[in-house]
């Protein structure tokens, strides 16, 4: 999952997060 | 692009640099890809601009790609890669199409990530007046840093210090991100000299542009509120996301 926190973009933290194999469907 | 290889005025960060740099054409294809997918966006919404939507996207998704893979960004953790890419992303955006446009070399007309030339009449014509400043104002940096002569080494060590131009105090890892502001200033500086040593401020005159840069940034993100405002931005849309994010 890429949910993130308030005020942080999941889209960029799913695009950059090691740990999230996954890309984003943007 | 022009093969560049190392050797006597050309240091190594900026060498690293052209290595990392994608190539145009792979970068066009994949966009081009991307947007042949069917669309996700709202059923009111004119087909030409949510195509423009997605495209900066796309572009966007290639710029933290390309960001991924630099020196020194690639060490630090994931919250200051965030909070750098949350500083300039919109600059990294403005700078990439900047570029573009002097490559392309054509007063008249732009020419988009996908391949495909817009005359500037027909963004006057259909592009709306906040859309068409932007383009026009783009369009005058263009030319300033066309006579500026500002080539590919220059492009990408410009772009590095974009990437790391936030302020340490705002990092976890302010000692890696302080190194890599410092050798990409004189990088470009020793570089500069070296190979303009008759345009003596030409670093100065660089420098400045970044300025300008900037400044456009700021009204290309102020275009991008005013269509969130007007509810004509695609649902799930990555620079909205950007542009809604706290900063540091």
């Amino acid at each position: 999952s890429c949910r993130a926190a308030a005020g942080r973009p999941a889209i960029l933290y799913a695009l950059l997060s090691p740990s999230l194999t996954a890309r984003p469907s943007v | 692009p022009e093969p560049f290889s190392g050797g006597p005025g050309m240091p190594e960060l900026i060498l690293q640099l052209l290595q990392l740099e994608p190539e145009e054409d792979q970068v066009r294809a994949r966009i081009l890809g991307c947007l042949q997918e069917p669309a996700k966006g709202r059923p009111d919404q004119p087909a030409l601009f949510g195509l423009l939507c997605r495209m900066a996207d796309q572009t966007f998704i290639s710029i933290v790609d390309w960001a991924r893979r630099c020196m020194v960004f690639k060490e630090l953790e994931v919250a200051d890669q965030m909070a750098l890419l949350q500083n300039c992303w919109s600059e990294l955006l403005v700078f990439d199409h900047v570029y573009r446009q002097i490559q392309h070399g054509k007063e008249g007309s732009i020419l988009l990530v996908t391949g495909q030339e817009v005359e500037l009449s027909t963004v006057a014509a259909q592009a709306g007046s906040m859309l068409h400043s932007l383009v026009l104002r783009a369009q005058e940096l263009v030319l300033q840093l066309h006579a500026l002569q500002l080539d590919r080494p220059e492009f990408v060590c410009l772009k590095f210090l974009i990437l790391f131009s936030l302020d340490v105090k705002f990092l976890n890892n302010h000692s890696l991100v302080k190194d890599a502001q410092e050798k990409a200033n004189t990088a470009l500086l020793d570089y500069t000299l070296c190979h303009y040593p008759h345009c003596g401020d030409k670093f100065q005159q660089l420098l400045l542009c970044l300025v300008e840069v900037r400044s456009l940034s700021m009204q290309a993100k102020e275009y991008l509120y005013h269509k969130h405002l007007s509810n004509e931005m695609p649902r799930n849309n990555l620079l909205i996301e950007m542009l809604q994010a706290k900063q540091t």
